[in-house]
């Protein structure tokens, strides 16, 4: 806690902080919030996204869980960057950083525009920084790829969608689903050309068993003779004695779905109402 | 096809 406060630099405070743990102690917490505090930053709100950072930050520590993205431009001019200093007991964050620094960065064009106008006497060449950072006195953090610690490898947070990775897998769940319907089309086909004749050989043994269930129990004559005269009855008997059978429409130019209806056998015309198709859609 | 006309014989049974 006193090295803490002695250090001068705030990355590396900042570092030293995070290698003790999460922000859980109070002395990690006070320490947090001076930084804070000096950075304009906002109170630190215990949502759920800094409790997924908390839940992860020990995994910083022992791995690279980091990733670099493109840089971006902050809105605080004022404040200077200072590179972790180099030692043989920097972190592996510190490490990693030099590592994949690149060697010839290029701030942003309105920092060039400003640089020629302003800082035209200040500045020096890049090759004198061989390990890609540009000398303190001139530079700021607006120009710097900044590194984002709270972008995690992990799968526990949230990921903005790659739009490239998104379109690839539209493709594949549209070839997916397109071969499942083709499947149920040809399953459909097979299925209907054998069950056919079973299913007709049902149909008459139902047809046959209503007409015997209402002859035995129907309350009154009167009522048995209208039933009998109804259309139903005069179609399960045609059923039950085969001159009407079942048959399959392929379709038609005005009735693509194809289905099944009933039929004379003699004739071969449709029994009953005309099948019309109606489309299955939301208007 | 067959499994309407086995629910009118099944309601047809309960009815009754």
């Amino acid at each position: 806690m006193n090295s803490n406060r002695c250090q001068t630099n705030e990355v590396n405070k900042f570092i030293s902080s995070t290698e003790k743990g999460p922000f859980t102690g109070r002395d990690n917490t006070l320490s947090f919030n001076k930084i804070g505090s000096r950075l304009n930053s906002p109170p630190i709100l215990k949502d759920k996204i800094e409790l997924k950072f908390l839940q992860h930050s020990e995994d910083l520590n022992q791995s690279r869980s980091y990733v670099n993205i493109r840089p971006r431009t902050l809105e605080d001019q004022s404040y200077k960057f200072e590179a972790p200093n180099l030692n043989d007991n920097e972190t592996s964050w510190a490490k990693d950083f030099r590592y994949n620094f690149p060697k010839n960065v290029e701030p942003p064009i309105e920092n060039q525009i400003a640089n020629l106008n302003i800082n035209n006497g200040l500045r020096t060449s890049q090759t004198d920084f061989p390990l890609g950072f540009y000398s303190q006195k001139n530079f700021n953090i607006a120009s710097f790829p900044v590194v984002d610690h709270q972008i995690f490898k992990t799968t526990g947070l949230e990921h903005p969608i790659n739009s490239h990775i998104d379109s690839l897998i539209n493709a594949e769940f549209s070839e997916l689903e397109a071969s499942s319907l083709e499947e149920d089309v040809h399953t459909e086909e097979e299925n209907s050309g054998t069950s056919l004749e079973d299913e007709e050989t049902a149909m008459k043994g139902l047809a046959s068993d209503i007409i015997e269930f209402c002859d035995n129990n129907s309350a009154n004559k009167d009522v048995k003779e209208r039933l009998n005269s109804s259309k139903f009855m005069g179609l399960m008997g045609s059923i039950s004695d085969g001159s009407i059978v079942l048959k399959k429409d392929n379709g038609t130019e005005r009735n693509l779905q194809k289905h099944v209806g009933f039929c004379f056998q003699n004739s071969g015309n449709w029994a009953g109402l005309e099948f019309h198709d109606v489309e299955d859609r939301i208007a | 096809m067959s499994q309407r006309l086995q629910s009118i014989k099944d309601h047809l049974v309960e009815s009754a």
